[in-house]
């Protein structure tokens, strides 16, 4: 454990947090994205299937069970809660996940570290959370306007791998053999994602005004 | 690559 990752799994919770607090606040998802979430709930199932295999550390371990259990907490209240649905925006929310499923599975059969059922879910779980924001950041777009909580939401999870990105740079600085191209290379392309929605938050920040995203 | 504890992150 260094800073880097530490900083960067607290920024993770924190956006949890955050999206939780909104739909909990306001008992709306309005301008959420339930692909994304149902994207992200996909990521953590199959990342963290060594729950069952491999212990880590207890704080590994209690993690992966909060991320598990928010990310599916967060979609049964888009799906199930009967205040919280009636405001998702489904005719909004048209991205067409799906192929990003199937797309980065194939990938993860094809570009993975050992050819074993667990590595070619980690792999898949690494891909499909590089583009996993997708159909959230073309939600916000088409909405326009975005209120702060889910602008926050937004920025702390591209935060998050950023600092992994740090967290590897300082890994492959100070231990030996620790050469991981498929988080790195993954990671970058999510903190890649994130960076053009970055610079119209920081300039929304910036005038002080409300965040308007280009149509 | 050792087994078991490689993917030691979140």
């Amino acid at each position: 454990m260094n800073i880097f990752r530490l900083a960067g799994d607290m920024t993770h919770l924190l956006s949890i947090i955050v999206l939780l607090l909104k739909i909990y606040a306001t008992k709306s998802c309005s301008g959420i994205s339930l692909k994304t979430q149902e994207l992200y709930a996909l990521v953590f199932l199959a990342r963290y299937l060594d729950l069952f295999t491999d212990f880590i550390s207890v704080y590994n371990t209690i993690m992966k069970v909060v991320f598990i259990a928010s990310s599916l907490a967060i979609v049964w209240c888009m799906r199930l809660h009967p205040l919280v649905k009636r405001s998702y925006d489904k005719e909004l929310d048209t991205f067409r996940h799906y192929f990003l499923i199937g797309g980065t599975f194939v990938l993860a059969l094809v570009l993975n570290e050992k050819f074993t059922l667990q590595e070619i879910l980690w792999a898949f779980s690494i891909y499909l959370e590089a583009v996993a924001i997708l159909p959230q950041l073309v939600l916000l777009q088409r909405s326009g306007n975005v209120d702060n909580l889910t602008g926050q939401y937004v920025f702390f999870l591209g935060a998050y791998r950023a600092f992994y990105i740090l967290n590897w740079i300082y890994r492959y600085l100070t231990e030996p053999r620790f050469t991981r191209w498929i988080a790195c290379v993954s990671g970058i392309v999510q903190t890649g994602i994130y960076a053009d929605f970055f610079y119209y938050y920081f300039i929304s920040w910036k005038n002080n005004s409300k965040l308007k995203l280009p149509a | 690559v050792e087994e078991g504890k490689y993917h030691d992150e979140l």
